[in-house]
C-alpha cells in the first residue's frame, strides 16, 4: 500500500542524505556515532530472518541495504573520517536505551523464542535510538540543514508506517500491536523535532519572501 | 483481527 511504500522510500532517502552529507563534507561532525551504532544493532537483530524466511526480492534487497549502509556509516565515522571526529559531545547514556529495550522485549513479544525476542528488541531500540542524535543536536545548538533533513526523513518513515498499519488492519484484518506501540513511541519522540523542523522550514522558505 | 507480527515489513 501507498503509506508503506512512501515510508520505505523516506527511510531510503534519509540514509542517502546521510551518506551524501558525509561524503560531500568529508566530515561526520554533528552526526551521533552512538545513534549510528544503535542502528547497526537494530537492523542486524531485526533482519536475522533474512537467513531463514524469504518474503520478496524487494524485502530482501531493502534489508541488505539497511544493514550494509548502517555498517558502512559506522565504518566511515570510525575509520575513514576519524581524524575530524569529535566525540566529546556525543555522551548520551546509551545503556539505558539498550537495557530498556531489552526489558520491553522480554515483557512484550509474540513468542518466547530467540528470534522473536530480538525482533521485539529491535522495534523498541529503533523507537529510541535517535535520542543520542537529538541530544547531540541540542548540545551543539546548531546543525547543518542537511542533518535536520536526515532526521526528518528518518522520522517520517515510521510516522508513515502508522497509517499503513491502520490500512492493514482494515484490508488484511492483521494487527501487529507491538509494531504499532513502538511506532507510536518513536513518532512521539520525533514529534518535538518535527515541530521545530516545520517552524524553520516555514520561516526560511515560506514566509520570508523578499 | 489476527494478532501477529508483520515480519514482511522493514
Amino acid at each position: 500500500n501507498l503509506f508503506r511504500i512512501a515510508g520505505d522510500i523516506s527511510h531510503l532517502v534519509s540514509i542517502l542524505i546521510l551518506l551524501q552529507t558525509i561524503e560531500k563534507g568529508k566530515t561526520t561532525s554533528g552526526i551521533s556515532l552512538k545513534t549510528q551504532i544503535l542502528y547497526v544493532v537494530v537492523f542486524v537483530t531485526r533482519y536475522l530472518d533474512l537467513l531463514t524466511t524469504y518474503v520478496s526480492l524487494y524485502n530482501s534487497l531493502m534489508k541488505i541495504f539497511f544493514i550494509a549502509s548502517s555498517v558502512y556509516v559506522v565504518w566511515l565515522m570510525t575509520s575513514k573520517y576519524n581524524k575530524k571526529f569529535k566525540e566529546d559531545q556525543d555522551v548520551f547514556p546509551v545503556k539505558y536505551l539498550v537495557g530498556g529495550s531489552f526489558v520491553m522485549s522480554l515483557l512484550f513479544h509474540y513468542k518466547f523464542t530467540f528470534s522473536e525476542i530480538l525482533w521485539s528488541f529491535s522495534l523498541w531500540l529503533e523507537a529510541v535510538c535517535i535520542l543520542p542524535q537529538l541530544f547531540l543536536l541540542q548540545k551543539t545548538g546548531e546543525a547543518k540543514a542537511i542533518t535536520t533533513h536526515y532526521i526528518f526523513a528518518l522520522g517520517l518513515y515510521r510516522a508513515l508506517y502508522i497509517p499503513n498499519w491502520f490500512y492493514r488492519y482494515y484490508s488484511e484484518n492483521r494487527l501487529d500491536l507491538l509494531s504499532v506501540s513502538a511506532g507510536l513511541l518513536q513518532t512521539t519522540i520525533y514529534s518535538d523535532f518535527f515541530y521545530v523542523y516545520y517552524q524553520k522550514v516555514l520561516k526560511n522558505w515560506g514566509f520570508n519572501l523578499p | 483481527a489476527e494478532a501477529s507480527p508483520n515480519h514482511d515489513e522493514l
